[in-house]
């Protein structure tokens, strides 16, 4: 994904 | 993943099994916070909408349907559910939650990672989480005698944040410094409301 900031967490 | 992750998520999912159960096997709500649980529901809506453009891990999607299927049901029960509702104390259960609700949305247009609708509504999500506990410690605190698995549901419900605190201390560590000041700092006050209810918890 091009956003930077992953929220990879629940 | 790292297991203090993997324990918060557990205890938080356990949190909402003991919910379940207590609603199921008592046929009643008396105790529970109805707010609370409409507030859970918008946070888990809010911050799963990737659910289906994003796939991390079969673990993190199963885990998103569980918990937004969970508090749904939660919610419809106390809405809906003919034996369950009527015991639902809505003159007790006073707290102004729109009001957080407007809270978190203001604070989410001004602070977030980036002014997007992705991450203003995960950010929005974040902030309204750490408030969200309120309605439920004002019944809570309302005098009533609190049933043991209410009050289980919310020591579980504490804990799991604090489990990701330790995650997010680990990463720091472990992955580098990215910048999660937004779930830091909501996890410290999201974690900090419970410290008066762990406190009578423990001495009780």
């Amino acid at each position: 994904r091009s956003d930077a900031v992953e929220h990879d967490e629940l | 993943m790292n297991a203090f992750r993997f324990l918060g998520d557990m205890t938080h999912l356990f949190s909402v099994l003991v919910l379940l159960l207590k609603i199921y096997a008592t046929k009643s709500c008396s105790g529970v916070s109805r707010k609370t649980q409409e507030l859970y529901m918008v946070v888990f809506l809010a911050r799963y909408m990737d659910l289906f453009t994003d796939y991390i891990s079969l673990y993190n999607s199963v885990m998103k349907v569980v918990f937004i299927t969970s508090s749904a049901a939660i919610v419809w029960c106390m809405r809906r559910h003919p034996q369950v509702r009527r015991t639902y104390d809505k003159e007790q259960d006073t707290f102004r939650h729109v009001v957080l609700v407007a809270a978190a949305f203001v604070l989410a247009l001004i602070f977030n990672e980036r002014f997007t609708f992705r991450e203003i509504c995960w950010a929005f999500s974040i902030y309204l989480e750490a408030v969200a506990i309120l309605p439920q410690l004002v019944l809570l605190q309302r005098g009533r005698n609190v049933d043991n698995l209410t009050g289980q549901y919310v020591f579980f419900l504490g804990a799991y944040r604090a489990f990701y605190i330790l995650n997010w201390i680990y990463r720091y560590f472990t992955e580098g410094h990215h910048s999660r000041w937004i779930s830091w700092l909501s996890g410290l006050v999201q974690t900090g409301l419970y410290a008066d209810f762990f406190y009578y918890y423990f001495l009780r």
